[in-house]
């Protein structure tokens, strides 16, 4: 049986509404290292991977590999109902067909119970493989969302062109060109302002920027994002979490002529 | 013009 118990729904708030829109319906994979997602959207363009480390969690225990098949939407409406706040644990039985939440309120004496009836869904699996990338860029998840919004404003692709000198977003579009470039920044006070570069070798890729702007929907959950950019392979956009727990976007490259 | 990849050209199925 599955039992895991989180200091705060906020947590699992956050992540379902960063996916929500991504992807319908996913299976949470339980086993005894964690909760793990990983679902792509309906063209296959792109691919989240949730991982939530059992660390995260406390009790956490989950003795035989569960597989919850959940509707995000379903789940986003009980979410709703707990507040941030609440102490929220899970739990479902071996070959389960409900998934039992519970949210306590850490001040008043409110307990709230909730099932979600369970999916079957036989989704295909994919092999992530462990990349070196060429560049990685950490930066302030904020910055780099407002890139994405002001950057989309002008066209549905970016291209994003790594060299020593930095990092330059760029895009063009009906109406003109837009370039945003960022360089490796420290910020002593604010080290959660930092921008860092780093680069074994030039890349220059391009995106479109609506699957980016989904991405961002994540912000909330790190001030940092960091990006990791090879040629020819996805993108990757990761909100790193606390205990090691991540919440990470791929997104294939737009190909050009 | 420049055309959309897809994830499965770089993933591969398990």
């Amino acid at each position: 049986m599955l039992e895991a118990r989180l200091e705060q729904a906020n947590l699992l708030k956050k992540v379902v509404d960063a996916i929500k829109d991504l992807v319908q319906d996913c299976n949470f994979d339980c086993n005894d290292s964690g909760i793990a997602l990983q679902a792509m959207d309906n063209s296959h363009v792109a691919l989240v991977s949730m991982m939530l480390k059992s660390e995260s969690f406390s009790p956490f225990r989950c003795d035989r590999n569960i597989a919850l098949g959940i509707n995000l939407t379903s789940l986003t409406k009980v979410l709703r109902c707990a507040a941030n706040e609440d102490i929220l644990t899970l739990k479902a039985e071996d070959a389960p067909d409900v998934v039992n939440l519970v949210f306590e309120s850490a001040e008043s004496d409110r307990l709230s119970e909730y099932d979600i009836k369970l999916m079957d869904i036989d989704q295909e699996h994919l092999g992530i493989p462990e990349t070196e990338y060429a560049a990685t860029i950490s930066m302030p998840s904020a910055e780099f969302q407002k890139i994405c919004r002001d950057l989309m404003a002008l066209s549905e692709s970016v291209s994003i062109e790594c060299t020593k000198e930095g990092v330059k977003f760029a895009c063009s579009g009906d109406i003109g060109s837009g370039s945003v470039t960022l360089r490796s920044h420290t910020n002593v006070e604010k080290p959660q302002l930092n921008v860092e570069i780093d680069l074994s070798e030039p890349v220059a890729l391009t995106f479109s920027l609506k699957y980016l702007v989904n991405f961002c929907k994540a912000s909330g959950l790190s001030e940092q994002v960091r990006l990791c950019l090879s040629n020819e392979v996805p993108l990757l956009v990761e909100y790193a979490l606390s205990n090691n727990s991540y919440l990470r976007f791929y997104l294939a490259p737009k190909i050009g002529d | 013009s420049t055309n959309q990849g897809n994830l499965h050209t770089f993933f591969s199925k398990q």
